[in-house]
């Protein structure tokens, strides 16, 4: 553990925890796409079907349980308690064009052609592009509420910080994973954008405005 | 330099 995955962990619950409190406290999910936090759900499930086969720490364990608790909520609080305020007519990203190509990937590249290590490419390839239909929601809906630019600034933060932690274990421990840097350059690139925004604009009070 | 062979991080 580094200091980098440690703040990137933090920042990735930070988002999870802006997110649930968000839709709770405005009994809402408007702005939210529920498709990402379907994708997200997704994610983890096939990351972490070890949490019972491998223990690695503590830690390791107590987070794994935390994203598959939070992503299920989040997936239940949109579709089930708060459906009425879900918006369908925005959030219309066609997620199979994400989960085929990312499943077919995952066949091709990974470590080793196992049902657990084929499952764990396919998180990694899906989370790297798991934000597309939020980022595709904001951008048809024109603007974002501050509280939700705040979950993704959050939330893009994590994966930066963890290419951080990645040069720090390269370096430090000569450890490197190819395919999980390859997707992880490949998401905080997709949040660019949405930094950029957020830094000039959410940072200064003003709201969130996509250039129509 | 090795790939992971389990995957320690989150």
């Amino acid at each position: 553990m580094n200091i980098f995955r440690f703040a990137g962990d933090l920042s990735h619950v930070f988002a999870i925890i802006i997110l649930l409190l968000k839709i709770w406290k405005t009994r809402s999910c408007a702005g939210i796409s529920g498709k990402s936090q379907i994708l997200f759900a997704v994610v983890y499930l096939t990351r972490y079907l070890d949490l019972f086969t491998t223990y690695v720490s503590l830690y390791n364990s107590v987070m794994k349980v935390l994203f598959l608790a939070t992503s299920g909520a989040t997936v239940y609080l949109m579709y089930v308690k708060f459906k009425a305020t879900y918006d369908h007519n925005h959030d219309s990203f066609r997620i199979e064009f994400l989960l085929i190509p990312c499943a077919l990937l995952s066949l091709v590249i990974n470590h080793d052609f196992t049902v657990m290590e084929v499952l764990w490419t396919f998180s990694i390839y899906l989370e790297s592009v798991a934000i597309l239909p939020q980022l595709f929601l904001v951008s048809k809906t024109g603007e974002a509420e501050s509280i939700t630019s705040h979950y993704l600034f959050a939330l893009g933060s994590y994966r930066a910080l963890y290419l951080l932690n990645w040069v720090y274990r390269y370096m430090v421990e000569s450890h490197y994973d190819l395919i999980a840097i390859f997707a992880g350059v490949v998401q905080t690139i997709l949040y660019c954008d949405f930094f950029y925004l957020y830094i000039t604009k959410v940072l200064k009070g003003k709201k969130l405005q996509l250039p129509a | 330099a090795t790939a992971t062979a389990q995957h320690d991080e989150l």
